[in-house]
């Protein structure tokens, strides 16, 4: 464990906190992509499949556990929960998330470090990753203005994975065999991805307006 | 599992 890696999980967990306590307290989920958090919660499900298998430490199983049960309980808010599901907004969220879902499946089947299922459906997970956020990009495109807290979650939700970059950088140098190509092309294309929501967001942050997305 | 085989992020 390094620094960048601690740093990159703990805003990780705040980015999902964020979220939860955005639609827990204000009971709304406007603005909030309920696609993006489907396909976090089948990342996560396919992701930590050795949950009870591999024990790698206490702090491994215990932060997976809180991303299990922090993306399927949004998932249930946003779909179930009597007041949150009216403030959701299905008609802006059109994006077809499920055509994210194969294509990332197949590349998995072909690209991997090893040909078992738990490698396919974790290298899976790693792809669905990357490209998880863009229903909620396409969905803030659409409706132009973000509140404060959809603005806060995909920033953290980048700044987690920016920072994952550097613990990959940091693991290269001093782990002899440290070598992960997939994890660090997908995880670098997923950065990317954020990277115009960034400087837009930097830029509204600096000029003190709301964050516009140019359409 | 050994550490390198197994996946220890997140």
């Amino acid at each position: 464990m390094n620094i960048f890696r601690l740093a990159g999980d703990m805003t990780h967990l705040a980015s999902v906190l964020v979220l939860l306590l955005k639609i827990h307290t204000i009971k709304s989920c406007a603005g909030i992509s309920l696609k993006t958090q489907e396909l976090y919660a089948l990342v996560f499900a396919t992701r930590y499949l050795d949950l009870f298998t591999d024990y790698i430490s206490l702090y491994n199983t215990l932060m997976k556990l809180i991303f299990l049960v922090s993306s399927f309980s949004i998932v249930w808010y946003i779909r179930h929960h009597k007041i949150v599901r009216r403030s959701y907004d299905k008609d802006q969220d059109t994006f077809r998330h499920y055509f994210l879902v194969l294509p990332c499946f197949l590349l998995a089947l072909v690209i991997n470090e090893k040909f078992t299922v738990k490698e396919i459906m974790w290298t899976f997970s790693l792809y669905l990753e990357a490209v998880a956020i863009l229903p909620q990009l396409v969905l803030l495109q659409r409706t132009r203005n973000i509140d404060n807290l959809t603005g806060q979650y995909v920033f953290l939700l980048g700044a987690y994975r920016s920072l994952y970059i550097l613990n990959w950088i940091y693991r290269y140098f001093t782990e002899p065999h440290y070598v992960h190509w997939i994890t660090w092309i997908s995880g670098l294309v997923q950065t990317l991805l954020y990277a115009d929501f960034f400087y837009y967001y930097f830029q509204s942050w600096k000029n003190n307006v709301k964050l516009e997305l140019p359409a | 599992s050994d550490q390198l085989d197994s996946h220890d992020e997140l």
